[in-house]
C-alpha cells in the first residue's frame, strides 16, 4: 500500500503544494535521510 | 621499484596541493614535468601511477585518524585526473580513451579490492574518488569551459564533456549492486550525485537518457532479484527506501524523463512496489495543468491534453522481435492467421518465478506483452493524427481487435499482463491515456466475452483498484477510468459477485 | 586467451573483475549470505553527505587582508534546515537551486556590510557566489571595471513636476571608505560595463 510521502517529500525540501518548487537534484545530500545530516556545496559560478 | 617511484611522485603531488592553491603555477609544471619525465608517457606508466595513487589514496584512507581529514589523498587524486585532462595534448591517444584507461584501471583496482576483502571490503574511497571527481570537473567545465584561455581547448572539452559522464556512466553499470554487493550503497549514492544525476538528465538531446535508463534499471533489477513476499532483508528496505527518494526528486526536477522513459522503466520494476509504479507512472510534463480525476463531471474526451501523444524516448517495437511483422501486419489488415501468431507468440518457454501479488510464476513473456500493448497505443495514436478519432474509437478498428483477441484467446494469466500493460498507460491526459480509457471501458461493458466476462471484468477492477487504494500519488487516467467504470449506467458494480465476495472490496467501491 | 589476461600489469584486478560478471548473468535466486553480509557491510559504511561534499585541499586565506579575530571560524557552514521558502521572495529568478539551502537563507538576513565583506574577502569561493546573489536579489549590480557594487535609487517625485521619477546612483566603496556613496553627477551608466548575473 506504500507509505504517506508528505515527510518524504518534506525531507527532500519539495513543497506538498504548487507553490515554491525548485530544482532538488542540485543540492541533494544523500539518497537516505540518515546520512543527509548537512547541506552539500551546489555547482557555482565566479567570473573571473 | 616502479611502484615506489610512482607512489612518491604521487606523494608530492599531494603535499604540492596542500601547499598552494591549484592555479599555482607550480601545479603545472609540476605536471608538465611528470609527463617530460616520462611518468605518464606511456599506456604501461600511465596504469601503474593510477595504480599506485589509487592504492595510497585508499591505504592512506585507512590508516588516517577518522577525525582527521581522511580523503586528502584521494582528493588529490581526482584533481591530478582533472588536471590532465585539461592540461594535456592528446595525439596519441584520445583524451576519450585516455580517460577510459584510467577508470578501468580502477575498476580493477575495486574489482581485486572488493573480491579480496569480501565484508571487509569499505568503499568510502572509492566513493570520495569519483565525488571529487565530478566536483572538480563541474568546477571546469561551467559556462562551456569558459575558464580555459585556448580556444582549442575549450572546444575540445566542450565536445569530450559527453564522454565524461558517458565514461563515468559506464564505470557505474560495471559496478552495479547485483556485481559489487560491497558497494551498493555508495554506488547508489553515485548515480543520485547533486554533480551526476541533473548532469545527465539535461545533457543536449537527452544524451545522457539511455545511460541514466540502464543505470535505473539496474538499481530496479537488484531490487527485483533480492525483494521475495516473505522476507526482504533489512539491507533491501533500505535500499528501496533510498530508490524511493531518488525517483520522487527525479518526478519533481525532471517529470519529463519519467514520462518519455516509463515503459522501460517499469519493465524491470517488480510489481509488489505498486507506491514507485505510481510515482513512475503519475509523472507530468512541467507545466502541464490536469483537470482533477475526482471531479464526477469530468468528460475525458473533452480533456484537451487527450488530444496530444506523450513523447516516447524509446520505441517498443525494437521489443517485439519475431512478433513485429505479425503485429504490424495485422495491425494493417487485420487475419484470424496473424491473430493466432500473436496470441500463442507471447509465451515463454518455461515458468519464471516471479513475485507477483496473488502468483508465483509467470509462464508469459510480460516485456513482450508490454511492448505489444504499449506498440499498439503508439500506432493508434498516429493513426488518430493522420486520420480521425473514428479510425481507432472504434471496436471494430485492428487496434482494438488485437488487443480484445489477447484477451479472449488467452487465459486468465494472459488476461491478466494484458490489463496490467494497458493499466501501465493511463497516466496523465494525453492521446494513449484517452484510447486506453476507451479500450479498457469498452472490454469492461463487452456483451461478447462470453463465459470469460466476469473473468475480465473481475481482472480490470482489480488492476485499476490496486493501483488507486495505495497511498498516493494516484494516475490520473487509473482514477478516471475507475470512475467511469462507476459511472456507468446500468448494473453498478458494487452488484458484481466478484465484488459481494470480497466485503473489504465491495467497502472500498461503495466508499469511491 | 585474450592477451590482456597474460599481461601482468593487469593482474590479478581483470581476473577479479571477470568474477563479477558471473552473479550478472546467472543472478542468485535467493541472496547468498555473503552477498548478504557484503551488503550489509555496504550498508554500515554508507557514505553520508560529508563524504559527498565538494573537496577543499587549499585552505584559502583571506584574499585581502583585514583584521579578524583568531577565534574566526574557519569552517564553512554546513546547516540542514527544511523550513518553508519564504514565499514573498518567490520571484522565478530567486526561486533558483540555492533558494532553499541554508546558507542563502542565512545571507538574505545579513545587512549589506557583511554581504560586501564576504565578496570581496572571499574571492572565488561558493560564499562570496551567494553573497552576489544575494545582492543581485537586493537591486545592487556590479561594475566589472572598477569592481564595485552600484544600486540604483529611483525616487517618485510629486504630481506636477517635469520628470515623474529622479534617478541617483550608489556605489559600495569598498578600497577606501567602506561606506555606501553617492555617485557624481557625470555618473553614466552603461550596461556592459555589468556583470550580467
Amino acid at each position: 500500500l506504500g507509505i504517506d510521502l508528505t515527510p518524504v517529500l518534506h525531507s527532500l525540501g519539495i513543497p506538498s503544494n504548487q507553490q515554491g518548487r525548485h530544482r532538488v537534484l542540485e543540492t541533494f545530500q544523500s539518497p537516505w535521510v540518515e546520512t543527509s545530516r548537512s547541506e552539500v556545496e551546489p555547482r557555482f559560478f565566479v567570473p573571473e | 621499484t616502479d611502484q615506489e617511484k610512482m607512489s612518491l611522485v604521487f606523494t608530492e603531488w599531494v603535499k604540492l596541493l596542500q601547499r598552494v592553491p591549484d592555479d599555482d603555477i607550480s601545479v603545472v609544471v609540476f605536471i608538465r614535468q611528470m609527463i617530460e619525465k616520462g611518468v605518464l608517457s606511456s599506456t604501461e606508466g600511465m596504469v601503474k601511477f593510477t595504480n599506485a595513487a589509487l592504492e595510497l589514496s585508499v591505504s592512506s584512507f585507512k590508516e588516517s585518524d577518522p577525525t582527521s581529514d581522511v580523503f586528502i589523498a584521494t582528493d588529490a587524486f581526482s584533481k591530478l585526473i582533472v588536471k590532465l585532462l585539461i592540461l594535456q595534448e592528446f595525439t596519441d591517444m584520445t583524451r576519450a580513451d585516455y580517460f577510459k584507461l584510467m577508470i578501468s584501471v580502477i575498476t580493477m583496482v575495486i574489482s581485486e579490492d572488493h573480491g579480496r576483502m569480501r565484508e571487509g571490503f569499505n568503499e568510502r574511497p572509492y566513493f570520495r574518488l569519483i565525488s571529487s571527481l565530478l566536483c572538480e570537473w563541474e568546477c571546469v567545465s561551467g559556462h562551456n569551459f569558459i575558464k580555459m584561455g585556448d580556444q582549442q581547448c575549450r572546444s575540445e572539452l566542450v565536445e569530450f564533456n559527453f564522454d565524461f559522464y558517458n565514461i563515468i556512466a559506464s564505470f557505474l553499470h560495471s559496478t552495479q549492486p547485483i556485481a559489487f554487493p560491497g558497494f551498493s550503497f555508495a554506488w547508489i549514492t553515485l548515480i543520485s550525485h547533486r554533480m551526476f544525476l541533473p548532469k545527465m538528465l539535461r545533457l543536449p538531446e537527452k544524451a545522457g537518457w539511455a545511460k541514466l535508463v540502464l543505470l535505473f534499471t539496474d538499481l530496479l533489477k537488484f531490487m527485483a532479484q533480492y525483494t521475495k513476499k516473505n522476507d526482504v532483508p533489512d539491507a533491501v528496505s533500505v535500499v528501496y527506501k533510498g530508490a524511493l527518494r531518488i525517483f520522487l526528486a527525479v518526478a519533481n526536477d525532471a517529470p519529463g524523463f519519467l514520462v518519455e522513459n516509463h515503459y522501460e522503466l517499469l519493465n524491470n520494476l517488480p510489481h509488489v512496489y505498486m507506491q514507485l509504479r505510481n510515482i513512475i507512472l503519475s509523472a507530468i510534463p512541467k507545466n502541464l495543468v490536469v483537470p482533477n480525476p475526482y471531479d464526477p463531471n469530468l468528460v475525458i474526451d473533452d480533456v484537451i491534453g487527450c488530444h496530444d501523444a506523450p513523447t516516447v524516448f524509446y520505441d517498443p517495437v525494437q521489443d517485439l522481435h519475431a512478433l513485429k511483422k505479425p503485429v504490424d501486419n495485422y495491425l494493417r489488415i487485420p487475419s484470424t492467421s496473424l491473430q493466432r501468431a500473436i496470441t500463442t507468440g507471447i509465451f515463454k518457454p518455461e515458468y519464471q518465478k516471479d513475485n507477483g501479488i496473488g502468483y508465483d510464476t509467470v509462464s508469459v513473456d510480460t516485456k513482450l506483452i508490454n511492448a505489444i500493448v504499449f506498440h499498439v497505443g503508439i500506432e493508434a495514436a498516429l493513426e488518430k493524427h493522420k486520420t480521425t478519432a473514428t479510425a481507432i474509437f472504434n471496436t471494430k478498428s485492428s487496434y482494438y481487435t488485437l488487443l480484445a483477441s489477447l484477451l479472449n484467446d488467452g487465459n486468465s494469466e494472459v488476461r491478466f499482463h494484458v490489463v496490467q500493460a494497458i493499466a501501465n498507460q493511463l497516466r496523465y491526459p494525453n492521446a494513449h491515456t484517452h484510447w486506453f480509457n476507451y479500450v479498457l471501458k469498452n472490454f469492461f461493458f463487452a456483451e461478447d466475452w462470453g463465459s470469460n466476462k466476469a473473468e475480465i471484468q473481475e481482472i480490470i477492477v482489480r488492476t485499476l483498484l490496486e493501483r488507486i487504494v495505495t497511498n498516493k500519488p494516484h494516475c490520473w487516467g487509473a482514477v478516471v477510468t475507475f470512475a467511469d467504470l462507476l459511472k456507468a449506467p446500468g448494473a453498478s458494480i458494487t452488484t458484481f459477485q466478484f465484488i459481494k465476495d470480497v466485503p473489504e472490496v465491495e467497502l472500498i467501491i461503495k466508499h469511491l | 586467451q585474450y592477451s590482456a589476461f597474460q599481461n601482468p600489469l593487469f593482474s590479478p584486478g581483470l581476473n577479479y573483475w571477470l568474477e563479477t560478471k558471473r552473479t550478472l548473468i546467472q543472478p542468485h535466486d535467493t541472496m547468498p549470505s555473503e552477498m548478504a553480509s557484503q551488503l550489509e557491510s555496504s550498508l554500515l559504511n554508507c557514505p553520508d553527505s560529508l563524504d559527498a561534499d565538494t573537496p577543499s585541499l587549499h585552505q584559502d586565506v583571506l584574499s585581502m587582508p583585514h583584521p579578524t579575530s583568531i577565534f574566526f571560524p574557519n569552517e564553512t557552514i554546513r546547516l540542514v534546515s527544511n523550513d518553508p521558502i519564504d514565499i514573498s521572495r518567490n520571484h522565478p529568478k530567486h526561486n533558483d537551486i540555492y533558494s532553499g539551502t541554508s546558507l542563502a537563507r542565512i545571507m538574505s538576513k545579513f545587512d549589506l556590510d557583511t554581504l560586501f565583506f564576504i565578496f570581496y574577502h572571499y574571492q572565488g569561493s561558493y560564499e562570496q557566489f551567494l553573497s552576489a546573489r544575494e545582492l543581485t536579489i537586493r537591486g545592487w549590480q556590479f561594475n566589472k571595471v572598477n569592481r564595485c557594487w552600484f544600486y540604483k535609487e529611483v525616487e517618485k517625485l510629486p504630481p506636477g513636476m517635469e520628470q515623474s521619477e529622479e534617478i541617483s546612483w550608489r556605489y559600495f566603496d569598498y578600497q577606501k571608505s567602506w561606506l555606501a556613496r553617492r555617485c557624481g553627477a557625470e555618473f553614466v551608466y552603461r550596461e556592459e560595463e555589468f556583470e550580467r548575473i
